[in-house]
């Protein structure tokens, strides 16, 4: 559909994105996560974009299966939420991926 | 009002209570940090509970000045969200709190 294919350009243009809901914590986690690692994320609010950011969600499950808020993707790739960008730090891994990708 | 008296016999009459919200990870965080200590906390899903969900949780933050969910009251005291009771129980005060509550 037109979505999955903007969602798809969306996220191989960027370096880094992050489909978040400015209320929720966990969102604001990654996205700190990024800003101390010095990448600057393009964020996508959801809750920001009144029926299309519900229309957004639904897309975003199809093409990963994920529902749920934070969405993150590195270089084109889909990374998972917040615990996933979390552990990936934690195992040392989320510094070379964001630098493969260009975001530091 | 009627319905800050109500929340005032809750938390009294319940060692812990959690007002929480059933898609939201940090309140998610706080109940599972509370039965991992052995506390069976009183949990209030503000979201499950249609438009008095709403309102009681205008009426915490008339009680408490907090807005936000995970809303957390040990032995009739307000302790704040998921941080704030993290943060106690790193300092190894959280477990004190629940057994002079009588919540373990
Ligand atoms: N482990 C996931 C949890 C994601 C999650 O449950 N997100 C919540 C908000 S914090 C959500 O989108 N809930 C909506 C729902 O469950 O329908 C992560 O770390 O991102
Ligand atoms: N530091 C607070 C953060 C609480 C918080 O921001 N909660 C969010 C959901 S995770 C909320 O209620 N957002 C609603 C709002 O900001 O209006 C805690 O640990 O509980
Ligand atoms: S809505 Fe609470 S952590 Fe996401």
């Amino acid at each position: 559909s037109r979505l999955e294919e903007s969602v798809k350009k969306i996220v191989t243009e960027n370096p880094v994105v992050v489909y978040s809901k400015t209320w929720c914590s966990y969102s604001s986690e990654v996205k700190s996560l990024f800003k101390r690692l010095g990448a600057e994320p393009l964020v996508i609010e959801l809750d920001q974009m009144g029926p299309q950011g519900r229309q957004l969600q639904k897309t975003l499950e199809r093409l990963t299966g994920q529902h749920t808020v934070p969405n993150v993707f590195i270089g084109g790739k889909h990374i998972g939420g917040c615990t996933d960008t979390v552990k990936l730090h934690r195992k040392g891994e989320l510094r070379l991926l964001l630098s493969e990708a260009g975001a530091t």
